[in-house]
């Protein structure tokens, strides 16, 4: 995955993502292409979630899959999770939660929690960083205010970092993908530097959704696992998703 | 570039989406949070039913292929359930809607959902 939040000159925040999913589950020899991905696609819905008419949030979303991974609070937050990986992975929180041991949460019922009921960018930040969970993982949240975006990397038990937004420094972006930011991604999987080359390149004063889909769109950013293209506007309660193909020649991951 | 990762030139003026890159919009529904969790899905799982049945059963065919004696299944289908209870009570009980909707056995319709868990090593 690759999300990204951004702030424009007004001040304006612009939350963006590319999901990608399905290494290593099945390749189609014939059409170059993963089979879970391809699967995925048809699935991929926007909810308006609603409680007495009203919208609580928005989601892009997966059907049949009650989690988050991409979603906003309508002027208040935006959320974004990319996957973390580590060998303290998710599948020891399984065997915990069998074993009796709850006190961890589900990675993707703590975003849709977060969504349904946190009221501010804040209280969303500290409930993602210090909430245990049963897996690792990136929160990538934007508010709806200036310099309110941020990065959490999270181990199970303890937040490890969080990377947050500083115009005065000129960090007018942050960009994740699927490493931890202070450290160089794995040599065959960088899409951090194309991405970040594509930002800088674009500059602050031209930031808007349609250079955000240039950026994601372009490869290896955009690659044979993403799946969709996700673009919020948190000020503006807007929302829009596209499904994502790369034609080849495109790297599988 | 002309090798892995054929990483290109920034790309430009791609918005709005179309061309080879792009597959389609994404279609929008509306869940209602006042229903009870087990109704809320309904619409959804109806309209998208023999997507979501090809998508399980492509992975459940991976599972095959691995252990090929269909014992990876059978925990999926008979032990997963027990974990239903466990859960967060609104999304166990989702997930429960989604399954009778559906008519995926419970068992998988939590693996689906449980999948960023098992995958993150």
């Amino acid at each position: 995955c690759t999300s990204l939040v951004a702030e424009d000159k007004s001040g304006k925040l612009y939350h963006a993502r590319n999901l990608d999913f399905g290494l290593f589950l099945g390749w189609d020899v014939k059409n170059n292409s993963w089979m879970v991905t391809e699967l995925l696609r048809p699935l991929v819905v926007n909810v308006n979630f609603q409680r007495n008419n009203k919208t609580v949030f928005l989601s892009t979303s997966f059907v049949g899959y009650v989690g988050m991974l991409t979603g906003m609070k309508p002027g208040v937050f935006t959320l974004t999770m990319n996957e973390r990986f580590s060998i303290d992975g998710g599948y020891l929180g399984i065997l915990e939660w069998i074993l009796g041991k709850r006190s961890g949460a589900w990675m993707s019922f703590l975003t849709r929690s977060v969504l349904e009921n946190a009221t501010s960018y804040d209280e969303a930040k500290t409930l993602l960083s210090k909430t245990k969970m049963l897996a690792p993982a990136y929160f990538i949240l934007g508010g709806n205010k200036s310099g309110e975006a941020c990065v959490i990397t999270r181990s199970r038990e303890s937040c490890l970092d969080i990377w947050e937004l500083d115009i005065k420094q000129g960090r007018w972006y942050v960009l994740e993908t699927n490493y931890d930011h202070w450290k160089e991604p794995l040599f065959i999987d960088n899409r951090r530097a194309p991405g970040m080359k594509c930002m800088n390149k674009t500059t602050q004063e031209n930031i808007s959704f349609a250079t955000i889909y240039d950026v994601l769109s372009t490869k290896p950013v955009l690659n044979k696992l993403t799946t969709y293209t996700a673009l919020m506007a948190v000020s503006d309660a807007k929302l829009e998703a596209y499904l994502r193909d790369c034609p080849d020649p495109c790297i599988p991951w | 570039q002309d090798v892995p990762p054929y990483t290109e030139d920034c790309r430009s003026g791609t918005y709005p989406p179309s061309g080879q890159t792009f597959r389609g919009t994404v279609p929008w529904y509306k869940v209602n949070l006042d229903q009870a969790p087990h109704e809320r899905w309904q619409q959804l799982i109806s309209d998208k039913k023999i997507q979501l049945t090809a998508l399980i059963q492509s992975i459940k065919n991976l599972a095959k292929s691995i252990f090929p004696s269909g014992k990876l299944i059978e925990i999926v289908d008979n032990d997963l359930p027990l974990l239903i209870g466990t859960l967060p009570a609104q999304y166990g009980e989702e997930m429960k809607g989604i399954a009778d909707a559906s008519g995926l056995p419970l068992g998988e319709v939590i693996l689906f959902n449980i999948f960023y868990e098992v995958f993150t090593v």
